[in-house]
Protein backbone atom coordinates (compact mmCIF):
# COMPACT_ATOMS: atom_id res chain seq x y z
CA UNK A 1 0.00 0.00 0.00
CA UNK A 2 1.49 3.69 -0.40
CA UNK A 3 0.37 7.22 0.21
CA UNK A 4 1.70 9.98 -1.75
CA UNK A 5 1.54 13.93 -0.11
CA UNK A 6 1.61 16.92 -2.40
CA UNK A 7 1.05 20.71 -1.10
CA UNK A 8 -2.61 20.33 -2.22
CA UNK A 9 -3.63 16.64 -3.11
CA UNK A 10 -2.72 13.53 -1.40
CA UNK A 11 -3.56 9.60 -2.68
CA UNK A 12 -3.86 6.41 -0.62
CA UNK A 13 -3.75 3.12 -2.21
CA UNK A 14 -4.47 0.70 -0.10
CA UNK A 15 -4.53 -3.59 -0.79
CA UNK A 16 -5.88 -6.01 1.64
CA UNK A 17 -9.21 -5.29 3.81
CA UNK A 18 -8.15 -2.16 5.29
CA UNK A 19 -11.29 0.45 5.23
CA UNK A 20 -9.66 3.08 3.11
CA UNK A 21 -12.65 5.52 3.01
CA UNK A 22 -12.48 5.74 6.84
CA UNK A 23 -9.27 8.31 5.93
CA UNK A 24 -11.51 10.83 4.31
CA UNK A 25 -13.10 12.36 7.44
CA UNK A 26 -9.66 12.59 9.38
CA UNK A 27 -8.36 13.94 6.14
CA UNK A 28 -11.21 16.66 5.39
CA UNK A 29 -10.58 17.89 9.22
CA UNK A 30 -6.52 17.89 9.62
CA UNK A 31 -6.82 19.69 5.51
CA UNK A 32 -9.13 22.50 7.05
CA UNK A 33 -6.78 23.58 9.65
CA UNK A 34 -4.33 24.00 7.18
CA UNK A 35 -6.82 26.35 5.14
CA UNK A 36 -6.98 24.02 2.82
CA UNK A 37 -10.64 23.10 1.21
CA UNK A 38 -11.39 19.89 -1.21
CA UNK A 39 -12.53 20.21 -4.47
CA UNK A 40 -12.36 16.97 -5.55
CA UNK A 41 -12.51 12.89 -5.34
CA UNK A 42 -11.43 9.95 -7.32
CA UNK A 43 -11.99 6.52 -5.95
CA UNK A 44 -11.24 3.91 -7.90
CA UNK A 45 -10.91 -0.24 -7.41
CA UNK A 46 -10.97 -2.90 -9.73
CA UNK A 47 -12.71 -6.13 -8.61
CA UNK A 48 -11.68 -8.23 -5.51
CA UNK A 49 -10.45 -11.65 -5.85
CA UNK A 50 -11.99 -12.39 -2.15
CA UNK A 51 -15.02 -9.71 -1.77
CA UNK A 52 -16.71 -11.64 0.85
CA UNK A 53 -13.89 -10.88 3.65
CA UNK A 54 -13.98 -7.04 2.67
CA UNK A 55 -15.49 -5.30 5.55
CA UNK A 56 -18.05 -2.11 6.00
CA UNK A 57 -17.96 -0.01 3.70
CA UNK A 58 -16.32 -1.87 0.98
CA UNK A 59 -18.40 -5.15 0.90
CA UNK A 60 -20.16 -3.79 -2.04
CA UNK A 61 -19.71 -0.80 -4.94
CA UNK A 62 -23.35 0.47 -4.10
CA UNK A 63 -21.75 0.40 -0.18
CA UNK A 64 -18.60 2.11 -1.02
CA UNK A 65 -20.47 4.61 -3.05
CA UNK A 66 -23.46 5.37 -0.21
CA UNK A 67 -20.46 6.11 2.42
CA UNK A 68 -18.65 8.71 -0.52
CA UNK A 69 -21.71 10.38 -0.84
CA UNK A 70 -22.15 11.08 3.06
CA UNK A 71 -18.95 11.35 3.74
CA UNK A 72 -18.03 14.10 0.96
CA UNK A 73 -18.84 18.07 2.07
CA UNK A 74 -21.97 19.32 -0.57
CA UNK A 75 -19.72 21.79 -2.09
CA UNK A 76 -18.93 18.80 -4.12
CA UNK A 77 -22.51 18.62 -6.59
CA UNK A 78 -20.52 16.93 -9.61
CA UNK A 79 -20.67 13.25 -8.76
CA UNK A 80 -21.04 10.05 -10.74
CA UNK A 81 -20.33 6.57 -9.87
CA UNK A 82 -19.94 3.62 -12.11
CA UNK A 83 -19.25 0.14 -13.29
CA UNK A 84 -16.89 -0.11 -15.93
CA UNK A 85 -18.08 -3.61 -17.85
CA UNK A 86 -15.24 -5.88 -19.46
CA UNK A 87 -16.05 -9.35 -20.81
CA UNK A 88 -13.64 -11.23 -18.56
CA UNK A 89 -16.76 -10.98 -15.47
CA UNK A 90 -13.95 -10.76 -12.97
CA UNK A 91 -12.37 -7.71 -14.09
CA UNK A 92 -14.76 -5.02 -14.00
CA UNK A 93 -13.05 -1.23 -13.05
CA UNK A 94 -15.19 0.68 -10.66
CA UNK A 95 -15.16 4.42 -10.39
CA UNK A 96 -16.64 7.33 -8.58
CA UNK A 97 -15.34 11.09 -9.16
CA UNK A 98 -17.02 14.15 -7.44
CA UNK A 99 -15.98 17.66 -7.99
CA UNK A 100 -17.26 21.23 -7.06
CA UNK A 101 -18.48 23.89 -10.02
CA UNK A 102 -14.65 25.26 -10.41
CA UNK A 103 -12.77 21.87 -10.89
CA UNK A 104 -15.30 19.88 -12.81
CA UNK A 105 -13.04 19.94 -16.03
CA UNK A 106 -9.49 19.92 -16.30
CA UNK A 107 -8.64 21.91 -19.20
CA UNK A 108 -5.66 20.85 -21.59
CA UNK A 109 -4.58 24.34 -20.52
CA UNK A 110 -4.13 23.61 -17.22
CA UNK A 111 -0.23 23.43 -16.65
CA UNK A 112 0.20 20.35 -14.64
CA UNK A 113 -2.37 17.86 -16.78
CA UNK A 114 -1.21 14.77 -15.74
CA UNK A 115 -2.60 11.40 -16.56
CA UNK A 116 -2.23 7.74 -14.47
CA UNK A 117 -2.47 4.57 -15.71
CA UNK A 118 -3.66 2.21 -13.55
CA UNK A 119 -2.49 -1.38 -13.92
CA UNK A 120 -3.82 -4.64 -11.95
CA UNK A 121 -2.06 -7.92 -13.29
CA UNK A 122 -3.20 -11.48 -12.41
CA UNK A 123 -2.22 -15.27 -12.58
CA UNK A 124 1.81 -13.96 -12.77
CA UNK A 125 4.12 -16.13 -14.82
CA UNK A 126 4.82 -18.76 -11.40
CA UNK A 127 9.12 -18.39 -11.77
CA UNK A 128 8.62 -14.90 -12.20
CA UNK A 129 6.17 -14.79 -9.00
CA UNK A 130 8.45 -16.63 -6.72
CA UNK A 131 11.47 -13.76 -6.72
CA UNK A 132 9.06 -12.40 -4.55
CA UNK A 133 8.99 -14.52 -1.69
CA UNK A 134 11.71 -14.09 0.78
CA UNK A 135 13.73 -17.06 1.57
CA UNK A 136 13.26 -18.85 4.78
CA UNK A 137 15.86 -18.23 8.15
CA UNK A 138 16.98 -14.80 5.73
CA UNK A 139 17.03 -12.53 8.51
CA UNK A 140 17.05 -9.09 6.33
CA UNK A 141 15.01 -6.34 7.18
CA UNK A 142 12.41 -5.70 5.18
CA UNK A 143 14.15 -2.62 3.36
CA UNK A 144 17.19 -4.32 2.74
CA UNK A 145 15.05 -7.84 1.40
CA UNK A 146 12.88 -5.12 -0.59
CA UNK A 147 16.22 -3.64 -2.37
CA UNK A 148 17.25 -7.08 -3.53
CA UNK A 149 13.84 -8.00 -5.03
CA UNK A 150 13.63 -4.50 -7.12
CA UNK A 151 17.49 -5.41 -8.35
CA UNK A 152 16.06 -8.78 -8.76
CA UNK A 153 13.18 -8.41 -10.86
CA UNK A 154 14.16 -6.29 -13.06
CA UNK A 155 11.93 -3.34 -11.70
CA UNK A 156 14.71 -1.13 -11.09
CA UNK A 157 14.97 -0.70 -14.70
CA UNK A 158 11.79 0.18 -15.52
CA UNK A 159 12.09 4.00 -15.37
CA UNK A 160 15.83 4.06 -14.82
CA UNK A 161 17.19 7.22 -12.36
CA UNK A 162 13.84 7.34 -10.29
CA UNK A 163 14.37 7.81 -6.56
CA UNK A 164 12.94 4.13 -5.04
CA UNK A 165 11.57 3.37 -1.62
CA UNK A 166 11.32 -0.48 -1.67
CA UNK A 167 9.89 -2.86 1.45
CA UNK A 168 9.67 -7.33 1.18
CA UNK A 169 7.34 -8.20 3.03
CA UNK A 170 7.05 -11.42 5.14
CA UNK A 171 6.93 -14.39 4.11
CA UNK A 172 6.29 -13.04 0.85
CA UNK A 173 5.34 -9.63 -0.71
CA UNK A 174 6.50 -6.49 -2.02
CA UNK A 175 5.41 -2.61 -2.31
CA UNK A 176 7.75 0.38 -4.21
CA UNK A 177 7.22 4.09 -4.82
CA UNK A 178 9.49 5.39 -7.47
CA UNK A 179 9.33 9.37 -7.65
CA UNK A 180 10.44 9.38 -11.67
CA UNK A 181 11.06 13.65 -11.47
CA UNK A 182 9.59 16.47 -10.40
CA UNK A 183 5.82 15.59 -9.31
CA UNK A 184 5.59 11.70 -10.85
CA UNK A 185 5.65 8.60 -9.44
CA UNK A 186 5.32 5.34 -10.34
CA UNK A 187 4.25 2.53 -7.77
CA UNK A 188 4.30 -1.31 -7.82
CA UNK A 189 2.64 -3.92 -5.13
CA UNK A 190 2.99 -7.39 -5.39
CA UNK A 191 1.30 -10.54 -3.69
CA UNK A 192 3.16 -13.58 -5.30
CA UNK A 193 1.13 -16.09 -3.72
CA UNK A 194 -0.04 -19.18 -5.94
CA UNK A 195 -3.22 -19.23 -6.66
CA UNK A 196 -4.17 -15.79 -6.42
CA UNK A 197 -1.34 -14.39 -7.57
CA UNK A 198 -1.52 -10.29 -8.20
CA UNK A 199 0.35 -7.17 -9.00
CA UNK A 200 -0.22 -3.16 -9.77
CA UNK A 201 1.71 -0.95 -11.42
CA UNK A 202 0.38 2.56 -10.99
CA UNK A 203 2.18 5.18 -13.68
CA UNK A 204 1.70 8.74 -13.56
CA UNK A 205 2.71 10.76 -16.39
CA UNK A 206 2.39 14.02 -18.83
CA UNK A 207 0.69 14.31 -21.87
CA UNK A 208 3.55 15.98 -23.23
CA UNK A 209 6.06 13.28 -22.51
CA UNK A 210 7.43 11.20 -25.29
CA UNK A 211 4.61 8.87 -25.49
CA UNK A 212 7.10 6.14 -26.72
CA UNK A 213 8.28 6.46 -22.85
CA UNK A 214 4.62 4.79 -21.94
CA UNK A 215 5.14 1.76 -24.41
CA UNK A 216 8.72 1.00 -23.25
CA UNK A 217 7.50 1.24 -19.07
CA UNK A 218 4.56 -0.83 -20.16
CA UNK A 219 7.16 -3.64 -22.18
CA UNK A 220 9.12 -4.07 -19.02
CA UNK A 221 6.28 -4.23 -16.84
CA UNK A 222 4.45 -7.17 -18.92
CA UNK A 223 8.67 -8.63 -18.31
CA UNK A 224 9.09 -8.63 -14.81
CA UNK A 225 5.54 -9.94 -14.26
CA UNK A 226 4.51 -12.12 -17.29
CA UNK A 227 0.54 -11.98 -16.51
CA UNK A 228 -2.08 -13.80 -17.87
CA UNK A 229 -4.76 -11.30 -17.49
CA UNK A 230 -3.94 -7.35 -17.43
CA UNK A 231 -6.20 -4.78 -16.68
CA UNK A 232 -5.12 -1.19 -17.61
CA UNK A 233 -7.21 1.78 -17.04
CA UNK A 234 -5.82 5.14 -18.29
CA UNK A 235 -7.17 8.09 -16.71
CA UNK A 236 -6.50 11.91 -18.93
CA UNK A 237 -7.72 14.62 -20.72
CA UNK A 238 -5.89 13.84 -23.84
CA UNK A 239 -6.73 10.95 -25.89
CA UNK A 240 -3.64 9.70 -27.08
CA UNK A 241 -2.03 7.67 -24.29
CA UNK A 242 -4.54 5.24 -24.05
CA UNK A 243 -3.79 4.54 -28.15
CA UNK A 244 -0.48 3.73 -26.99
CA UNK A 245 -1.61 0.79 -24.62
CA UNK A 246 -2.27 -2.01 -27.31
CA UNK A 247 0.51 -1.27 -29.20
CA UNK A 248 2.64 -1.94 -26.50
CA UNK A 249 1.00 -5.09 -25.41
CA UNK A 250 -0.03 -6.72 -28.73
CA UNK A 251 3.47 -7.37 -29.70
CA UNK A 252 4.31 -9.13 -25.90
CA UNK A 253 1.31 -11.70 -27.00
CA UNK A 254 -1.09 -9.49 -24.77
CA UNK A 255 -4.48 -9.41 -26.62
CA UNK A 256 -6.96 -6.66 -26.49
CA UNK A 257 -10.11 -8.35 -24.97
CA UNK A 258 -12.30 -5.39 -24.58
CA UNK A 259 -12.08 -1.71 -24.15
CA UNK A 260 -14.50 0.51 -22.50
CA UNK A 261 -14.46 4.48 -22.67
CA UNK A 262 -16.53 6.64 -19.30
CA UNK A 263 -16.29 11.16 -18.95
CA UNK A 264 -15.80 11.87 -15.28
CA UNK A 265 -16.22 15.07 -13.45
CA UNK A 266 -13.08 16.38 -12.85
CA UNK A 267 -11.28 13.44 -14.07
CA UNK A 268 -11.58 13.54 -18.00
CA UNK A 269 -12.52 10.43 -19.62
CA UNK A 270 -11.55 7.07 -18.09
CA UNK A 271 -10.37 4.18 -20.56
CA UNK A 272 -10.51 0.53 -19.31
CA UNK A 273 -8.50 -2.07 -21.11
CA UNK A 274 -8.84 -5.63 -20.55
CA UNK A 275 -5.70 -8.20 -21.85
CA UNK A 276 -5.04 -11.93 -21.75
CA UNK A 277 -2.21 -14.05 -23.17
CA UNK A 278 -3.50 -15.51 -26.43
CA UNK A 279 -2.93 -18.78 -25.05
CA UNK A 280 -6.02 -18.36 -22.48
CA UNK B 1 -16.12 -19.37 -0.51
CA UNK B 2 -12.63 -19.47 -1.68
CA UNK B 3 -10.04 -20.09 1.15
CA UNK B 4 -9.17 -16.40 1.42
CA UNK B 5 -5.90 -15.11 0.68
CA UNK B 6 -4.46 -11.71 1.02
CA UNK B 7 -6.87 -9.40 -1.15
CA UNK B 8 -4.51 -7.88 -3.85
CA UNK B 9 -6.49 -5.38 -5.99
CA UNK B 10 -6.16 -2.10 -4.08
CA UNK B 11 -9.05 0.66 -3.68
CA UNK B 12 -7.37 3.76 -4.33
CA UNK B 13 -8.54 7.03 -3.38
CA UNK B 14 -7.05 10.75 -4.74
CA UNK B 15 -8.34 13.85 -3.16
CA UNK B 16 -7.87 17.59 -4.27
CA UNK B 17 -8.13 20.18 -2.09
CA UNK B 18 -7.71 24.21 -3.11
CA UNK B 19 -6.48 26.92 -0.33
CA UNK B 20 -9.10 29.37 1.28
CA UNK B 21 -6.24 31.74 1.07
CA UNK B 22 -4.44 31.40 -2.48
CA UNK B 23 -1.04 33.21 -0.82
CA UNK B 24 -1.33 28.93 0.71
CA UNK B 25 -0.36 27.43 -2.99
CA UNK B 26 2.96 28.43 -2.77
CA UNK B 27 3.22 26.98 0.11
CA UNK B 28 3.68 23.41 1.84
CA UNK B 29 -0.23 22.67 2.06
CA UNK B 30 -0.66 19.06 3.25
CA UNK B 31 2.82 18.27 3.32
CA UNK B 32 3.04 20.73 6.28
CA UNK B 33 0.56 17.55 8.35
CA UNK B 34 3.05 15.94 11.40
CA UNK B 35 3.79 12.52 11.18
CA UNK B 36 1.30 11.86 14.31
CA UNK B 37 -1.48 13.38 11.87
CA UNK B 38 -1.02 11.05 8.97
CA UNK B 39 -0.35 8.34 11.90
CA UNK B 40 -3.74 9.32 12.76
CA UNK B 41 -5.41 9.04 9.52
CA UNK B 42 -3.41 5.30 8.95
CA UNK B 43 -5.09 3.94 11.65
CA UNK B 44 -8.66 4.62 10.40
CA UNK B 45 -7.15 2.58 7.70
CA UNK B 46 -5.40 0.31 9.87
CA UNK B 47 -2.00 1.22 8.20
CA UNK B 48 1.45 1.59 8.76
CA UNK B 49 4.38 3.57 7.53
CA UNK B 50 7.29 1.25 6.61
CA UNK B 51 9.10 3.15 4.28
CA UNK B 52 9.32 6.67 3.14
CA UNK B 53 10.96 9.09 0.29
CA UNK B 54 10.52 12.46 -1.01
CA UNK B 55 11.44 15.15 -2.90
CA UNK B 56 10.91 18.86 -3.60
CA UNK B 57 6.94 18.19 -4.74
CA UNK B 58 6.05 15.70 -2.62
CA UNK B 59 6.26 12.86 -0.20
CA UNK B 60 6.22 9.02 -0.90
CA UNK B 61 5.05 6.77 2.07
CA UNK B 62 5.22 2.54 1.70
CA UNK B 63 2.64 0.60 3.97
CA UNK B 64 2.03 -2.17 5.48
CA UNK B 65 -1.86 -3.40 6.27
Amino acid sequence: SSLFVYPTKIIIKTCGTTQLLKSIRPLLHYACHLGLTLCSCRYTRGSFIFPLAQPFPHTSFKEEVIYLEESLPSNLCYRKASVMPCKIPSHSWHVFTASDEAHLVITPHAPDVLYTLEICMTELDRVLARKFFKRPGDEKTGDTAGKEMTELTGIGHINPGSLICDFAFDPCGYSMNGIIDGDRYSTIHVTPEDGYSYASFEFVGSIYDDLDDVAQVLKKVVQVFRPATMSVSTTCTSHEVWTRVGGALEPLGMKCRSCTVDEFPAAGNVVFQTFTTRRK
Amino acid sequence: MAVSGFEGFEKRLELHFFPDDPAVLTGMGLRQLDFESLEQVLRAVQCTVVSAVGNHYFDAYVLSE
